[in-house]
């Protein structure tokens, strides 16, 4: 089976050490309830709309933008190595309980380009394999917003 | 974007 190829330095990232600083005006004031981190700076003003939509939804139980997060997922386009950072996770209530959470990782896209499907394949065929075959952080699933 | 992301969520809780 495939499995996850962990930081060996820092195998678990935290919302808790997220801080930045940032020239963006789109952005987001989270609701504390759902979000560690006080606020979202958007990429567009679909990425505000999905915010709001995710607060007031009712399986979603709290969710982060992924930003100086430092989740990053290293893919192959044709031969070159490069690294995909996902827009979102979600952790959403999917019927297995609050203590069985579903971790999903969004992309929100504007348009497609031609690496999309690339980054797609790569969280379909081996990432969430592996993080799945780990069995120690819980469940997690990949949706592409377009 | 509202249908969409319902739909999302709903395929996603569905599948999993």
């Amino acid at each position: 089976p495939i499995k996850a190829m962990l930081d060996p330095y820092n195998p678990t990232g935290s919302t808790n050490f997220v801080n930045f600083n940032t020239s963006k005006s789109i952005r987001w004031e989270t609701s504390s309830k759902l979000c560690h981190i006080n606020w979202v700076i958007c990429d567009s003003d679909w990425e505000a709309e999905f915010c709001r939509v995710l607060e007031s939804h009712d399986r979603v139980r709290a969710y982060v933008k992924n930003q100086g997060l430092g989740l990053e997922v290293p893919y192959k386009m044709g031969s070159e190595v490069r690294k995909y950072i996902p827009d979102f996770v979600v952790r959403v209530d999917d019927g297995h309980g609050p203590d069985d959470l579903l971790n999903l990782i969004v992309e929100v896209k504007g348009y497609r380009r031609e690496d999309a499907k690339d980054k797609k394949a790569t969280m379909e065929n081996y990432w969430v394999p592996g993080v799945n075959n780990l069995g120690t952080y819980g469940r997690w699933a990949f949706a592409e917003l377009c | 974007i509202e249908p969409a992301v319902n739909e999302l969520i709903e395929n996603v809780c569905m599948t999993h």
